[in-house]
């Protein structure tokens, strides 16, 4: 565990709670994509399966049992929230979910001479877990720029999310050259990822680090 | 390397 990859996960942290204080507090949901909420409960689902068969540290098992459980949380609030105008939640997500597993049935760690079948189909959905995540983001995007009442805790959601992704890949230049660890998947898909986030924080740097003292 | 072994990020 180095500095970079620590606090990529503590600001992931954050962005749950920023989300769940949102959710909370407003008792609105407005301008919170339930698509991208539910894509990211799939990205958890499906990388997280590891629970049942590996043990890494006490670290891992609880951030990904709270990552799974925050989500699915978010979800049944957004989804069964009277109030949320799912207007402009319009994003196509079959056009990211089905290639997502169409390239995680091709490109994948798997060894199919070692392991048996669970672990390997384990794999492909280890590897859909890390495309889908990289592009789970882009129906909250679009609602962000279709929107105008944003609010700003949503846009810091987005910014909490936005330096995770950049830290990790910052985890990854560390890892590399000190440990010699590498997961090529994992890192061209972080940087596509964290790529979609430079179109956020253009938003967020006019919309909100512009407006705030008035 | 088994799942996990070297999977150890989230």
């Amino acid at each position: 565990m180095n500095i970079f990859r620590f606090v990529g996960d503590m600001s992931h942290l954050a962005s749950f709670f920023l989300l769940l204080a949102k959710l909370i507090y407003t008792k609105s949901s407005t301008g919170v994509s339930l698509k991208t909420q539910a894509l990211y409960l799939t990205v958890f689902v499906c990388r997280y399966l590891d629970l049942l068969v590996a043990f890494v540290s006490w670290y891992n098992e609880l951030m990904k049992i709270f990552f799974i459980a925050a989500s699915a949380y978010i979800v049944y609030v957004v989804a069964t929230s009277t109030r949320n105008s799912n207007a402009s939640d319009t994003y196509r997500v079959e056009f990211l979910v089905i290639p997502a597993l169409v390239l995680a049935c091709f490109v994948n760690e798997t060894h199919w001479s070692k392991g048996g079948w669970s672990l390997n189909v384990m794999e492909i959905l280890w590897a859909f877990s890390i495309y889908l995540e990289a592009v789970a983001v882009l129906p909250q995007l679009k609602m962000l720029h279709q929107l105008e009442d944003t609010t700003n805790i949503t846009m810091h959601y987005m910014a909490s999310l936005g330096i995770y992704r950049a830290f990790y890949l910052l985890n990854w230049v560390y890892r590399l050259y000190y440990e010699g660890y590498w997961h090529p998947i994992a890192v061209v898909a972080g940087i596509v990822q964290t790529l979609l986030y430079a179109d956020f924080f253009i938003l967020y740097y006019q919309s909100v680090l512009l407006r705030l003292p008035s | 390397d088994a799942f996990g072994d070297s999977k150890d990020e989230l």
